[in-house]
């Protein structure tokens, strides 16, 4: 398909197995074929796509076709993403931001992860106000929810099953705690993760010996170290 | 059109090594 056909049927409103063949699809055109095609997409497919999401999140229960859709979006996204054009309409989306926050789902793990692995990306890509745009939807997400905004981080740590989950997440919090200009706010970030439940599951962490993970958690520690002298 | 693909993938490698954060503490 033309990227304007894939607009179309993403217009016309297909959902269940007819959306997640059109999203499968798109997903590998957006891999494949040059930056101008995705630009080409993106003029009107990334709200489009955004507005499919909004959709599958706003179900109030969600089939197991629905979770498919969403988790296959989410690698459209991330195609979409990976070149320069597709990341700065990104960025220049906030309720991009916030869709994303909101589909952060632990129960979701496999999801979650290519989510969380985004938000890190986006976090250190050196765009100004990110940081400040990025905890707004993070903390807006969680107040839908009625919970504290980086208790869903926390929970993905709490996965065991799940360790590249266990990874991203760590890989995000090292991601928002090192980005902050001052050292007060570093530390407020990285005490309210530790407070939010990270404190206790830090032991457990060490304990799998998984190098990917002991690199990220090397990084916290070295960081909350750098921070404790500059203090 | 090489040089603007694989920023994704090129963050995510930076991220997964501990090299971005290196690069973040100069």
């Amino acid at each position: 398909l033309s990227s304007q056909e894939y607009v179309h049927e993403l217009r016309s409103g297909i959902s269940d197995e007819k959306l997640l063949n059109c999203l499968e699809s798109l997903r590998v055109s957006l891999t494949s074929n040059p930056v101008s095609w995705v630009n080409n997409f993106g003029h009107e497919g990334l709200g489009l796509l955004l507005d499919v999401l909004e959709k599958l999140l706003d179900k109030k229960q969600q089939e197991n076709i629905d979770k498919k859709n969403q988790y296959k979006l989410i690698q459209c996204l991330k195609a979409f993403m990976n070149n320069k054009f597709g990341l700065q309409r990104i960025l220049g989306d906030e309720r991009s931001l916030l869709l994303l926050a909101r589909a952060v789902d632990p129960k979701q793990p496999n999801m979650m992860t290519e989510i969380v692995k985004i938000l890190s990306a986006i976090c250190i890509v050196g765009e100004e106000n990110i940081l400040d745009k990025l905890l707004g939807a993070i903390t807006t997400a969680a107040e839908r929810n009625n919970r504290e905004r980086f208790s869903p981080i926390v929970e993905g740590l709490e996965n065991h099953e799940a360790l590249q989950l266990q990874v991203a997440c760590m890989q995000f919090i090292n991601a928002l705690v090192t980005s902050p200009y001052e050292l007060d706010f570093r530390i407020h970030l990285r005490n309210e993760f530790l407070r939010s439940g990270l404190k206790t599951m830090l032991p457990d962490l060490k304990e799998k010996e998984n190098d990917e993970l002991d690199i990220q958690l090397k990084v916290f520690d070295e960081n909350k170290e750098d921070d404790l002298t500059e203090l | 059109e090489g040089d603007e693909t694989g920023v994704m993938d090129n963050l995510l490698e930076a991220l997964q090594s501990g090299a971005a954060f290196r690069d973040r503490r100069k």
